[in-house]
């Protein structure tokens, strides 16, 4: 079968999709220190899901603000500053509105994604990190 | 602040793959 690390150069969902991917990327992007983006993108994943479930309401509401305050709120972060104004207008409302709408992140995972896809992610595969690893 | 830490790490943890 394909190595895992030849597969985690096909895409950047191949590597995401692997937990030692996922691990050699992160230690890539604290080196880097923009490790909050790959938290952030897992973040829109995980509160996706939450919202798919049953009830939890409050909880959901308190997630939201959670990630808009430590991902958002701050303009000068390193995922703010990757998500276009619009976006981040768009969940301030919802976030302010206390209106948890299930894709209120989906377009701030969009654009870090493609940020990832065009910066981070092939930088990675030519780093020191990957390349020992490989 | 530590419940929000603890809810987002909780949050992040659930978008991980499993171990294969």
């Amino acid at each position: 079968p394909t190595p895992p690390y030849v597969k985690w150069a096909e895409s950047l969902h191949s590597l995401l999709d692997d937990q030692e991917g996922i691990h050699l990327f992160r230690m890539f992007l604290r080196q880097e220190a923009c490790g909050d983006v790959l938290d952030f993108w897992f973040a829109c994943s995980g509160f996706r899901k939450l919202e798919a479930a049953e009830g939890n309401e409050e909880k959901k509401v308190k997630l939201a603000k959670a990630i808009y305050k430590k991902y958002i709120l701050d303009n000068s972060g390193i995922v703010s500053r990757q998500i276009k104004p619009a976006t981040k207008s768009f969940i301030r409302d919802c976030v302010a509105k206390l209106h948890v709408d299930p894709a209120m992140f989906d377009q701030a995972q969009t654009e870090i994604q493609a940020a990832m896809e065009e910066n981070t992610y092939p930088v990675f595969l030519k780093s020191d990190i990957y390349l020992e690893y490989t | 602040i530590d419940s929000e830490d603890d809810l987002l790490q909780e949050c992040i943890s659930s978008a991980m793959p499993k171990k294969k």
